[in-house]
């Protein structure tokens, strides 16, 4: 039964598809296999992984209103053990469309029944919003994992994500539990980045990750050639740290 | 009357709440009374400028729906001539609820005409989305100003934002022009940078603004202050940066 991890932060800019794209390209490395859903219209980790726009005649949405399989939509990348589930820009307006479906909240946990066995990861890649889409992730997701930028900004709205959390873990799955909480962006050189790290660490605990994420602009660099950044520079700092990222994820599994 | 102006750009994290504060500051400090409106459910701008968050009783969203007078709500800030209309981390369900309304997309317009002459600048704070508070937002500016991150996932999304803008020039809003295209977060030793700046002139000429926002870790700290970075470090570059942006847009709307 394959692991199912939401990335979300309604907070834009966090890393949530930096993050989407290469801790999933991690665990393909580890030879764990892999499905990445890109459930944002801006469809930034279907082409940071090269999915051609233009090719993609059924996306995640078309999925969930019944007029697609997913197995017909899901894409192979250039990189082995890592499907994907695409996006496509013109998602944006159908938000609004999925209200009038009867078990709004549930249409992604159902599409995702069909193919949970064939991956030992799902990864999802959430909008920068709290909307029906992410909803959706966080009601078909085993844990959420909230990437959070070392910057002022990025502390105020995890209050809003916890509680929204909450609500779907008490109204629609009770299983739903905080994988973690990542540090992005880091740069140790500067006072705030400290500040935040040494914020989050007081305030959360035990739920933020060993590994730290950062800033390395072979991160933002990669997906300007259409690879995660272990394709691009596999010795650079970003790539180092999303691997570390995916091993201590699979070590606290192994664990419990 | 007043020239309205919406900060948008659906892409997360490119400097809209930024460049919302930071500009607004700067055409107040020039002695442009100036009206900041924090159209975003995060409400970083209204934080970002000191208000505080349980003392909102009325926001935005209240406004719009004709439960609260905007007069009532507006607030003063601790910069002279800079007033707030505030939001609410609350309002983050409100866009569904909107969606009943009669004249949806006209709400934002209607209830500004009460105040537009009171102020030379009103500026929109907008959220990393096009739903429906976005495009009330397009729908009541004269103009609106895209701040694009110098990284390859900004580029992305910017077809998708004129697109909708035209749109909106045809159904709602015949007048709305574009004042301009800002690159942010420049930093001119990154090779990324330099070619998103390049690509970003080549493409859209004249569009683009000749003040470009540099990467200052001082633009970033203020907010934790609960200042605009003027009133902060008024000789740092992303002070510099911010008040020639108002003075080129000021000169513009002169020569016209
Ligand atoms: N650790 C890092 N070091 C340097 N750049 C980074 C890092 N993580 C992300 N970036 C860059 O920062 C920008 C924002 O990251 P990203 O797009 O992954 O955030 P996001 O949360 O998915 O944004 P959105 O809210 O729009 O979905 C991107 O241009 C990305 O390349
Ligand atoms: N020129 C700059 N130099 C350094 N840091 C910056 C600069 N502009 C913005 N930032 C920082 O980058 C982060 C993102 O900026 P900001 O929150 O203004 O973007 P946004 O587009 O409003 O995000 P959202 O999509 O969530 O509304 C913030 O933490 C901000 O302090
Ligand atoms: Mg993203
Ligand atoms: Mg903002």
């Amino acid at each position: 039964m394959g692991k199912v991890i939401a990335i979300a932060n309604q907070k834009g800019g966090v890393g949530k598809t930096t993050t989407s794209i290469n801790l999933s390209a991690s665990f393909s490395v580890l030879e764990h296999p892999t499905l990445l859903i890109d459930a944002d219209p801006q469809a930034n980790a279907s082409s940071g992984l090269g999915v051609d726009p233009q090719e993609v005649t059924s996306s995640i949405y078309e999925v969930m209103i019944g007029e697609a399989s997913i197995r017909e939509t899901i894409q192979k990348t250039n990189v082995p053990n890592l499907d994907i589930l695409p996006a496509h820009i013109d998602l944006v307006g159908a938000e609004l469309e999925l209200v009038n479906f009867e078990e709004r909240n549930h249409l992604m946990r159902r599409i995702l029944e069909e193919v949970r066995n064939d991956y030992e990861y799902i990864v999802i890649d959430c909008a920068p919003s709290l909307g029906l889409i992410t909803v959706n992730a966080l009601t078909a997701a085993d844990s959420v994992l909230i990437p959070v930028q070392c910057e002022y900004f990025a502390l105020e709205g995890l209050g809003k994500l916890l509680n929204t959390i909450k609500i779907v873990q008490t109204n629609m799955n009770a299983d739903l539990c905080i994988e973690g909480i990542l540090l992005t962006m880091y740069d140790n050189r500067l006072r705030l980045s400290n500040q935040v790290l040494e914020d989050v660490r007081k305030h959360f605990k035990n739920f933020v990750f060993n590994t730290v994420i950062y800033r390395n602009v072979r991160l933002s660099e990669a997906p300007s050639f259409q690879k995660p950044v272990l394709m691009y520079e596999a010795t650079s700092k970003g790539a180092v740290n999303y691997l570390n990222l995916a091993r201590e994820i699979i070590q606290k599994q192994q664990k419990n």
